[in-house]
């Protein structure tokens, strides 16, 4: 559930786009 | 004395000394030599180059070479700091030392704000936070009405543009973030700390013996 009261900047920051952990993972 | 060395390592277009990078960025030596192993392995994965192509980061963030998404693309481009369409070592090592654990705050702030920049004008438009939302939400298949995203944008970018003029601004990007810490968490890989133990770089040390 996504509140209208959400940060849309947080909402975005959650994108597997920008989560480079996964570069990491062999 | 030349001609010795037949086991002379290969090194590939746009490789630099782990000194070098290392006095640059806040990685060992041995850290520098360590993302060595894993550039490697993430440029010679799709076509032998020693490159990284967008198809082969694109296999490494999603384990699909064929995954189109828009932040992959701007982390790509941003690593791509020659826009030559293919990331260097030196550019994959620098650019990876914003995400250290003890990199700069300011750094960080400063790189998602040009990840955020779409179209690179200097600021952050609304159209572009707008475009973004409508991003995450395909790609994490979450529907939501129009009326709702327009809320979220709208409050957000309220919250944000104090100037209200319309654009944020790295200033305003700064304090906003100063207010919301947690827009940074991606930012950071605590995995960089662990490097030299997740790819240990035992070849690359006996390379370096062997070129003295």
């Amino acid at each position: 559930v996504v509140p209208a009261t959400m940060n849309a900047f947080e909402l975005i920051s959650t994108s597997q786009g920008l989560n480079l952990s996964s570069l990491f993972e062999k | 004395m030349g001609c010795a060395s037949s086991k002379r390592s290969k090194r590939t277009p746009g490789y630099e000394e782990p000194t070098v990078l290392a006095a640059e960025t806040p990685f060992t030596v041995s850290e520098v030599e360590a993302l060595y192993e894993l550039y490697k392995k993430l440029s010679n994965a799709i076509i032998a180059d020693g490159l990284i192509h967008k198809e082969e980061f694109q296999l490494a963030l999603f384990r699909n070479r064929n995954r189109r998404n828009l932040f992959a693309d701007r982390i790509f481009d941003l690593f791509d700091v020659k826009r030559n369409g293919v990331i260097e070592f030196g550019e994959f090592v620098r650019s990876l030392g914003v995400f250290h654990p003890n990199a700069p705050v300011a750094d960080k702030i400063a790189f998602a704000f040009r990840l955020y920049d779409l179209r690179q004008t200097g600021f952050i438009e609304r159209e572009e936070l707008k475009e973004m939302v409508l991003a995450l939400l395909h790609e994490s298949d979450l529907v939501l009405s129009e009326d709702v995203v327009e809320t979220i944008v709208d409050k957000t970018f309220t919250d944000a543009d104090t100037k209200g003029d319309g654009k944020i601004d790295t200033e305003e990007w700064k304090e906003f973030v100063s207010k919301h810490p947690s827009l940074i968490k991606n930012m950071t890989l605590p995995y960089l700390k662990d490097i030299t133990l997740a790819f240990p770089s035992f070849v690359v040390a006996s390379e370096v013996e062997e070129s003295d």
